[in-house]
């Protein structure tokens, strides 16, 4: 069946998510998620991590904000663990 | 301001530059004085002094390249990354690499190629990212006239932690 439109966004949305936190927040890209400890999540932990640098609402959640954000033209060096 | 992780910096004051290839999208006179005045804004606060050479290895090789560009670092095409620099040190260490793929000008349309490039050097000299939002370490882009250019008040204590200040 032909995805969602909603389904289709946010897979992007999550694709960007990833991606940044991944360029620039050190995020691992991780090949053995059955390893991740029970109720953590590392990608709410950097993207709170990359709302407190930048000053915005730490949600922990890929909010409008953040999103806007993350689309913004910016440097290719990391912004933490260079 | 940050220092980079390891607090890198030239053991050197006098520091060479090499400009080793050119963006078609602006002319090479306004290329050579976007970086010539990139580096004024590090060297007017700081001992540090820039000397240009065109046909030897310098300390900040100045280069426009494209994707995979043999560095680890692959460019994404416009938007997005807009250029990277690496920590002071020997070989590619101090190097600025810029998507050849922006639109570079040296006004406000696109991308100013003096604004970016004095970000880099920033990071050539031992700066990382700094969470002012007025800081010009700061991550994301955004334009200033450069005849109205002026170093904020994050940069100059973070390069001066560093090199000290200016000697003239």
């Amino acid at each position: 069946f032909p995805v969602a439109p909603e389904e289709e966004d946010e897979g992007k949305t999550l694709q960007l998510v990833e991606s940044y936190l991944q360029n620039f927040y050190d995020l691992q890209r991780d090949n053995q998620p059955h390893l991740r400890n029970k109720g953590e999540n590392p990608i709410v932990e950097k993207l709170k991590e990359m709302q407190e640098f930048f000053g915005l609402e730490v949600t922990g959640k890929p909010d409008l904000d953040t999103l806007e954000m993350m689309k913004k033209p910016r440097c290719g060096i990391p912004d933490i663990g260079q | 301001y940050v220092f980079t992780t390891g607090n890198p910096k030239w053991k050197r004051n006098h520091l060479t530059y090499r400009i080793l290839n050119y963006t078609p999208k602006m002319r090479q006179a306004d290329v050579d004085e976007a970086i010539r005045k990139a580096l004024s804004v590090w060297s007017n606060v700081t001992p540090l002094t820039f000397q240009k050479v065109d046909n030897k290895e310098a300390d900040i090789m100045i280069s426009f390249a494209y994707r995979d560009h043999r560095d680890n670092s692959p460019f994404d095409g416009p938007n997005g990354q807009l250029a990277h620099a690496f920590q002071p040190g020997e070989g590619i260490g101090g190097d600025v690499h810029l998507d050849e793929e922006e639109a570079w000008t040296k006004d406000g349309r696109g991308y100013n190629l003096f604004i970016v490039l004095a970000h880099e050097l920033g990071h050539s000299l031992g700066l990382s990212h700094s969470s002012d939002p007025g800081a010009l370490m700061y991550p994301t882009y955004s334009y200033t006239d450069p005849k109205e250019f002026l170093l904020p008040q994050d940069d100059i204590d973070g390069i001066q932690a560093i090199y000290g200040q200016s000697t003239a």
